[in-house]
Formats: C-alpha cells, sequence, structure tokens
C-alpha cells in the first residue's frame, strides 16, 4: 500500500556514526498545506523493546517559537543520541525516553529545522493559530502512514514556548475528534518551564529573579510600577530596566541555568 | 554550547541524506533556532490557561513541570500562572525522590500534576536526566511522583 511504501522510504538504516541499537528509526515530511507548499519534518525514534507498538506514542515540541525539536529534544534532552563535540558522531543517551515509549519529534512551524514552506512569506507571517492547525495535521497525516499507531495512546510533550503548542495542540485534537470517524487517542500532556500566561509568567520572572538575588530591590520594584505586563509589547521604559537588569546586575551567566557555566 | 555540535552534525551532507531531509534544496542551511520565525512571530495568545481548563474538564491528564534554576521561564512564573487555576489538591505538597536523593517538590492537583526538578534549568532532561526520566515514568504511568 501506499502508507507502506512511504513508511519504508522513511525509515533510517543507520545515522553517519551512529551506535549499534536494536529499536527502529523514521525520518521525513508530511505536507500539512499542499497549496502553499508547507511541509513538516519528524524523527521517529520506536520504543527499544520488543514490541513497540505495545507503548505509547509521545509528541515531542520545541520552542522559541522557531527553534528544533530535533536539535533540542531529540538530541539534547530526552533522544536516544548525543552528538559528540566534533560533531563526527553519536553515543547513547543512557536515559532516552525511548526505552519506554515510541518518541515522534516534530519540526514546527515549516522554516524549522528541517521543515519547508514553498511560499517564503510563510516564513515571515507564522504564529500560533497557523502552527496549531499545521499540527493537527501533520498528525492526522502521519498516522494514516503509520496506521499501526492508530489505537495506541497518545501524549503531546514538550517545553519552554511549547507550554502554547502542545496545549494548542491538545485543543485542536479534542476539537478533531468530536467530529472525526477515528478519533486521536490523546491521553494527556506534559509541559516543561512553560510558557502560559504573559502576565503572570512576567510578574513570577522578575520575582524569582529578585528572589534569587540576580537583581536589585530598586530594579525589581522598578520593573513591577514601569512595565505594564497585560501589553503585548514593553514600553521603551520598561525594554530599557529590563536590559539594566540582563547588562548590569545579572552578570554573565546563563540565563538558562544561572549557576551553570556560561558558554562563551 | 550543544547547539553548536548539532549545527554541525546536522549540516553534513550525508547526515541529511540518512534522514531524508533537505530533500527539496531549502535555500538556508540546517539552523537549531530560526531567527525569521522567532522575529515574525505573528500571533500569540495571551493565556493557556482557558486550554488548561478545557483539557482538565476533557479529563486529559496534565503534567506540569519546571527546572528551579531556569531565570528564562523560572519556576515562579509557573506557580504564578497555576495559581490561577484555582485548582484544589488532591495530594499536598510533599518532596519526591529519585535515587534517594529530593528530585524536587510537587503537588497534586483535581486534574493537574505539578512538579519541580531540583538543579534542573530550562532544558530539565539535559541537566537532570535521570529525574527527567522518573518524571516521564510516572507521567505515563498516572502515578505520582515517589515519596521516598
Amino acid at each position: 500500500t501506499r502508507a507502506e511504501e512511504e513508511e519504508q522510504h522513511d525509515r533510517i538504516s543507520a545515522l553517519p556514526g551512529q551506535p549499534k541499537v536494536s529499536f527502529q528509526q523514521y525520518s521525513g515530511y508530511v505536507t500539512v498545506n499542499q497549496k502553499s507548499g508547507r511541509a513538516l519534518f519528524y524523527w521517529l525514534t520506536e520504543a527499544a523493546v520488543r514490541d513497540p507498538v505495545s507503548k505509547p506514542l509521545v509528541i515531542w515540541l520545541n520552542g522559541g517559537p522557531g527553534c528544533s525539536s530535533v536539535a533540542y529534544g531529540a538530541s539534547e534532552e530526552i533522544g536516544p543520541f548525543r552528538l559528540n563535540k566534533t560533531g563526527t558522531g553519536l553515543y547513547l543517551n543512557k536515559f532516552s525516553w525511548n526505552s519506554i515509549a515510541n518518541l515522534l519529534f516534530i519540526e514546527s512551524p515549516a522554516g524549522v529545522g528541517f521543515s519547508y514552506s514553498n511560499t517564503s512569506s510563510d516564513l515571515l507571517n507564522s504564529g500560533d493559530r497557523r502552527t496549531a492547525k499545521d499540527c493537527l495535521e501533520f498528525v492526522i497525516q502521519w498516522l494514516e502512514r503509520f496506521p499501526r499507531y492508530k489505537n495506541r495512546d497518545v501524549y503531546i510533550t514538550g517545553e519552554s514556548y511549547a507550554g502554547h503548542y502542545v496545549p494548542q495542540l491538545a485543543r485542536e485534537i479534542m476539537a478533531h475528534n468530536k467530529i472525526a470517524k477515528h478519533p486521536i487517542h490523546l491521553k494527556g500532556i506534559m509541559v516543561g518551564n512553560a510558557v502560559t500566561d504573559n502576565y503572570y509568567d512576567n510578574v513570577g520572572t522578575i520575582t524569582y529573579w529578585w528572589s534569587h538575588a540576580m537583581i536589585s530591590d530598586k530594579t525589581y520594584r522598578q520593573l513591577l510600577n514601569k512595565c505594564d505586563f497585560h501589553r503585548q509589547k514593553n514600553s521603551n521604559e520598561c525594554e530599557t530596566l529590563y536590559s539594566y537588569a540582563m547588562d548590569q546586575e545579572f552578570g554573565n551567566i546563563d540565563q538558562y541555568n544561572i549557576y551553570a557555566p556560561p558558554c562563551n | 554550547c550543544t547547539e553548536k555540535y548539532a549545527e554541525i552534525y546536522y549540516n553534513r551532507p550525508d547526515v541529511q541524506k540518512a534522514l531524508h531531509a533537505n530533500t527539496t534544496k531549502i535555500p538556508y542551511k540546517w539552523t537549531a533556532c530560526s531567527e525569521t520565525l522567532n522575529r515574525n512571530w505573528n500571533d500569540t495568545e495571551a493565556s493557556m490557561l482557558p486550554i488548561y481548563k478545557e483539557m482538565i474538564a476533557g479529563g486529559l491528564r496534565v503534567w506540569v513541570f519546571s527546572g528551579d534554576v531556569d531565570s528564562v521561564v523560572p519556576v515562579t512564573a509557573t506557580r504564578f500562572s497555576l495559581e490561577r487555576l484555582k485548582l484544589s489538591a488532591k495530594i499536598p505538597w510533599y518532596p519526591w525522590y529519585v535515587k534517594k536523593q529530593v528530585g524536587g517538590w510537587t503537588e497534586v492537583y483535581e486534574g493537574l500534576t505539578f512538579a519541580t526538578v531540583r538543579g534542573a534549568g530550562h532544558e530539565v532532561p539535559l541537566f537532570k536526566p535521570r529525574a527527567a526520566f522518573q518524571l516521564f515514568k510516572s507521567f505515563l504511568n498516572g502515578i505520582p511522583l515517589p515519596k521516598s
């Protein structure tokens, strides 16, 4: 069948520099919009067990917006392989999540990593709404290509700005399931360090900076007084305060891990 | 610094061939993050909290975790946001354990589980792989994080 042909086409025999593994992997493209020519790239690493289809399907999305789940989710965090320092090869991740689940990394939206669009303006007007709709289309089409996963439990996970992508895709799936002949078996979501609410995230962030002694009392008070976190875009005065906090008070730290040595 | 290794590896023609990637000769090189997309993001919802309410009402399993040394989307941000959901506690706040060490703190609310990961930065599984894996196991099994 066409699905079998596509699946065979997408099967990865081995990646350059890859150690020997016991699981199958697939990668390739799923077209999510024919008219614009938008296609999302995926990488599936099946569960490293005797019967992978007995395990759930876990979709991983990265944030940014604009960052790659192949770069972060797959290669730094939960995937089976880590990259060595010279970019010449791979080694195994002892704590890979594919020991208990099938991991599907999606490069979303079009323009991220290997995902692309034949309409160049798509890269200049991406946003939450289209990303969620494209991801739903991806999941529907992907399950057609891999029908053995159609009855499996599905979970969506991700981090950072995927705090938007993950719930938005879940909402699209829930709406789809209300009218679909073959519903997607979505069971749950899990997000980490996730962008959740503009106002409370911002207030919580500067409170964290203050409570972890990263900024002075004066800067903390000024940020609270001068920034209107209900607005989508900060005022110049507020931006100046943010810059002062980061440039003059934080020091040369890794903001993504405040006690780690910085990456120069 | 590991993004740098990815920039090298995923731009290799032999890697792209093995991955069946870049088949249409994309006119830009593979990058870990697209500046173009980031700078031109067109629409963003102000809050995900209404969707959280929908997901909880729809019976989905919802877990939220936070590495507690990230200052970009820090644990306080997540707590301030989740507090607005006004969920009642099912299992009160407690430290959870991984390999006999405190992995972080957690609370199981009605419809949502929140957990911190001690010492982890923004990319929790990168900085604390063992703790993140425990979190994932508990999430998939739908059971609270271990108390000892």
